[in-house]
């Protein structure tokens, strides 16, 4: 799989290396597919990455690579801003070849990563009908996650025609933060949109929330897909290319 | 109070 932006491939890694140490990736002619839960199965991510979205993507065969993100992310640390990626495994390897191009094609560096043996669970995700779909900056939702996280780890979102409401409280006391609905959209990148069929009011523990917006620099805008008693759905899109949707459950009355 | 639910709950079953 090659991409002339190996960038995109980094920060598709670092959105997700904090929520799953190490995951199995699923190969096919498709594209490369990913699901993982965190250790304590309070949020479970989704990747998609199509084979149209690479500069050349080859699959011979369906595989299931067991690979550390950790590992992963210092290796594409390494690359340069602008070089291009190549990720290659061989048949019967036990290991992932990442090789990374400058652009002006004078450095060449290739690093090998040991492939892991993981016991992977997949779950099914339903689609759904969500009661409410959020569209906002994703700067903007990152912000607001750090700033309700002074207040408490949980953040109730409350959503209305005219907008959605972040809250948290705790010993401190009390923050809310709420945003009005963009009417006159010029630049969609900044917009906040609001489709919503019905109210909804939900508590979400605040640092998962956090731990997502490491994917923010993916995309512009994030996603938030809300109903009662459902796990969120918050999505980047992955330029052209698919999306990292993560999922998290809600926190309950006791 | 509130607790965090596990989100198993949710997706193994469909």
């Amino acid at each position: 799989a090659r991409l002339l932006h190996g960038s995109i491939f980094a920060k598709v890694i670092e959105g997700l290396r904090e929520l799953v140490n190490e995951a199995t990736w699923e190969c096919s002619g498709n594209g490369i597919t990913l699901q993982a839960m965190d250790s304590s199965h309070v949020a479970l991510v989704s990747l998609v990455m199509r084979s149209e979205g690479f500069e050349s993507y080859r699959c011979d065969r369906n595989m299931s690579l067991g690979i550390s993100l950790v590992s992963m992310s210092k290796v594409l640390k390494t690359m340069g801003k602008d070089d291009s990626l190549t990720i290659r495994v061989n048949d019967d390897s036990d290991s992932i070849i990442i090789a990374m191009e400058s652009q002006n094609q004078d450095k060449f560096a290739d690093y090998e990563l040991r492939l892991m043996d993981l016991d992977s669970e997949h779950l099914g995700i339903p689609d759904t009908d969500y009661s409410c779909a959020i569209k906002m900056p994703s700067s903007e939702f990152s912000r607001i996650c750090r700033d309700m996280s002074i207040m408490g780890d949980s953040v109730l979102i409350c959503t209305t025609k005219e907008g959605v409401k972040f809250s948290a409280k705790g010993d401190l006391g009390q923050g809310s933060i709420r945003l009005v609905q963009t009417t006159n959209i010029e630049k969609e990148e900044e917009a906040v949109i609001i489709e919503m069929k019905e109210a909804v009011a939900l508590t979400f523990a605040v640092r998962y929330l956090s731990m997502f917006c490491k994917a923010a620099p993916l995309s512009p805008q994030v996603g938030l897909s809300l109903s009662e008693d459902t796990p969120l759905m918050c999505e980047f899109k992955i330029a052209e290319m698919g999306h990292v949707r993560f999922y998290l459950a809600p926190k309950i009355e006791d | 109070g509130k607790r965090q639910d596990n989100i198993r709950a949710y997706f193994e079953n469909f």
